[in-house]
């Protein structure tokens, strides 16, 4: 259970604030499939990243699973990022000088797997995204779309019960895409929190709750 | 006019040899509008690389402006780079400690053009993306979409006679991706070559011509 009561992110810029989010609050039942919609620049990775326990806000409450995530202590926090949620990045963040298997078995490490059993989960994961030719290759030595796809293997393989994907299909074409979602769409038909932010139209009706935010607001006219 | 003859680009990785392009055969004539589609993984920046001179062919003819690119000089090279060629890459390729400002001004500053002028034609290519809130952000401090809109700024403030644009319009909600592709095809219609790789069907059908790449081979059964 994810709730959010009147988030606000601000960066101040010399004498400028720029708002990024202005004041959120959304409740996201254990389960459910929520698509994130909004302009460019509307707040939607700011809403994630705090989400995802990678950013803190400026003020409000995040409430996760029933406990204030500000008052969570540092192991407290990497424990529930590393454990509780999968997050797939707007631009990836793999790292460069490691092969597509071995970013996909980097939160088994911190799960203290043994090799063999990580080696095996990862390879799983690759192959749910069509990138089983692809296990060796570095960042720099994959497409744009198989880089993408390797962020997803990477945020499904600890089987996290809440999925955090921003914009996990910009950069496939409509049949890798359409794999994708199938993949997320059975995960979450098992049982798993999806949370999607994506610009398209077709990914989003995938989802049975959709939310619109623009300058850092959520739309009402909609129950949200 | 572009001109290219048997195109091959083979990866060596270990034993094994990645056949990312694999004899391609196409001409692109000056002011041309030609979307390039297919597959994730199946050649298609590999290809606009050796296009926008950024990349050589392991073998096969380049040859643009009747010109074989492969006896060109280092100084010729950058002169078609700078000169002749924008280019909108995939991951953008912004430099991450400069300002939005900056990394638009920095095609000018090639070409030797007073400080003054260069920030009057990177403010105005800024503008044409919506970007005039954003100058003096870095990339950090920008939303994904706003990094892609910057890339885009860069390719067009030089004013070049040819825009290769790999997906422009991956991390845009269609509404900005409107305008993008507004912007495009009004360079088109003055007589701009625009050559753009794109998985959005919608943005495909703007260009005069199509054509797929399978498994780096253009696909036959229409004209190319
Ligand atoms: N570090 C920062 N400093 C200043 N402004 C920032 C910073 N990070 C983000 N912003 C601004 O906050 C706003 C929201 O950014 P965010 O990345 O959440 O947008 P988004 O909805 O994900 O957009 P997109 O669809 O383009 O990915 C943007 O206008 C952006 O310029
Ligand atoms: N340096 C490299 N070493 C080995 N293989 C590579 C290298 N660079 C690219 N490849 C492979 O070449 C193929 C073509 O890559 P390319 O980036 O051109 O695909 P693409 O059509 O642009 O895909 P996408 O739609 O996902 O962006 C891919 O299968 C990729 O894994
Ligand atoms: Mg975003
Ligand atoms: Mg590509």
């Amino acid at each position: 259970m994810i709730q959010l009561e009147n988030i606000r992110k601000t960066y101040k810029m010399g004498e400028i604030e720029v708002h990024a989010l202005d004041g959120i609050s959304l409740v996201i039942s254990q389960g459910e499939a929520l698509a994130i919609v909004g302009p460019s620049g509307s707040g939607k990775s700011t809403l994630m990243n705090i989400i995802g326990c990678l950013d803190t806000p400026t003020s409000g409450n995040y409430i996760l699973n029933g406990r204030e995530v500000s008052r969570l202590s540092k192991n407290e926090l990497a424990e529930a990022r590393n454990t509780q949620i999968g997050f797939i990045f707007q631009s990836y963040n793999l790292l460069p000088r490691q092969t597509a298997l071995e970013n996909v078995e980097l939160p088994l490490i911190y799960r203290g797997l043994p090799g063999k059993i990580r080696r095996e989960y990862a390879v799983a994961a690759l192959e749910m995204v069509g990138l089983t030719g692809r296990l060796h290759h570095r960042p720099t030595e994959l497409s744009g779309g198989q880089q993408q796809r390797v962020a997803i293997a990477r945020a499904l393989v600890g089987d996290s019960p809440v999925i955090l994907a921003d914009e996990p299909t910009g950069n496939l074409d409509s049949a890798s895409g359409r794999e994708v979602m199938n993949v997320l769409t059975k995960l979450h038909s098992q049982g798993k929190t999806l949370v999607l932010i994506t610009h398209d139209p077709n990914v989003a009706k995938l989802c049975e709750r959709q939310v619109r935010i623009i300058d850092g607001r959520l739309e009402t006219g909609g129950a949200n």
